[in-house]
């Protein structure tokens, strides 16, 4: 209401310009952390570097455009799961490999997922991408071991366990989704994958942190909406 | 809907712009560089209520009268959201995870008399 006059809403004399902004900002910020459901805004220790985020985005782009021609792979409109929800909040999330312990022939790989979403979230779709660096011709098998903290965080249990045979370096795809919602079923929140090579191949990727062919782990999740009873 | 100029007391749709930057957010969230924040506010006298533009036939007209010979008998309307999109985030999380996510009705897009 202009100056003076009283709200014919709220009935509240009108509030100062600046007084003003500061509450819609303060509006602002409430508004958009409970919707994404953090309850303070978070503090960044560590931002991926734009390279890595880049490539993430477009191996991404370039695997969902795939799926999509590839014949007898599942379309994202044929998979129930893919299509839009009605509606309800969908979430694409990134995560970048954290290094863990390794030998000469294997390395961990842990990636975190925030209690929020896996506490609020089903999962509808998880890749694990891995930029392999071959050294010289001919195939090279690895194993690639899923696992995940028991219960009580102090052992790790394997949740699946893949043997790939590498023959070029590049861009390799591993589904992970059932993992990933299994350990958000568990409330668990730190994936960890293990690569074991055959004999002392040497590091069997490439890039450190701060190269874009980085380990990540591309998701698509969905909020889950409240149980509904349907009474007929 | 109407945008609010100046003075304008009738129902109408405030822009609110938030910059990230402005507000030190900038570093968690990568994508966009702020929100509109829009609002609706402004009066509701009876003969404006249930109608989103102007009267739109003979009957909306006559109803109007109606409605305004008989304003002591009811009380006004509200000045509310007819029209909202969602909000698309690309952000940090709390483990430096990149989330990209669209918040539904968010952004409010034109207003309107209840």
């Amino acid at each position: 209401a202009p100056k003076g006059v009283r709200c014919p809403a709220c009935g509240l004399a009108a509030l100062a310009p600046t007084t003003q902004r500061d509450v819609l900002i303060t509006l602002a910020k409430e508004s958009i952390l409970s919707k994404l459901r953090l309850p303070d805004r978070p503090n960044i220790t560590q931002p991926t570097s734009r390279g890595a985020l880049l490539t993430a985005l477009r191996r991404m782009r370039a695997h969902h455009m795939d799926a999509a021609v590839s014949p007898g792979m599942p379309h994202d409109s044929s998979n129930p799961h893919l299509r839009p929800g009605m509606g309800v909040q969908e979430y694409e999330i990134l995560s970048f490999a954290e290094s863990g312990s390794s030998t000469s022939h294997s390395i961990h790989l842990h990636f975190h997922f925030t209690g929020e979403l896996a506490g609020s979230t089903e999962i509808l779709q998880a890749t694990l991408y891995l930029f392999w660096a071959v050294p010289g011709p001919g195939t090279h098998p690895v194993t690639v071991r899923l696992l995940k903290p028991d219960p009580m965080g102090l052992n790790m249990t394997v949740v699946s366990k893949t043997r790939l045979e590498v023959q070029r370096a590049g861009w390799a795809t591993l589904d992970v989704g059932q993992a990933v919602q299994s350990l958000f079923n568990q409330g668990s929140q730190r994936l960890t994958v293990e690569l074991e090579v055959a004999g002392d191949w040497g590091a069997p990727l490439l890039g450190s942190h701060s190269d874009s062919h980085w380990p990540f782990v591309a998701a698509q999740a969905r909020a889950r909406t409240p149980h509904r009873v349907q009474r007929r | 809907g109407i945008d609010c100029s100046g003075d304008s007391r009738m129902c109408c749709r405030k822009e609110f712009f938030v910059d990230f930057k402005e507000i030190g957010w900038e570093d968690w969230i990568i994508q966009p560089e702020g929100y509109h924040m829009n609002y609706c506010a402004g009066l509701c006298p009876l003969h404006m209520a249930g109608i989103p533009g102007l009267a739109a036939s003979f009957h909306t007209a006559v109803l109007n009268l109606i409605k305004a010979n008989n304003a002591d008998a009811a009380v006004d309307s509200c000045c509310v959201p007819t029209q909202r999109r969602p909000l698309s985030l690309l952000y940090y999380d709390r483990d430096s995870n990149v989330v990209k996510t669209d918040i539904p009705d968010m952004i409010v897009d034109a207003c309107g008399c209840t």
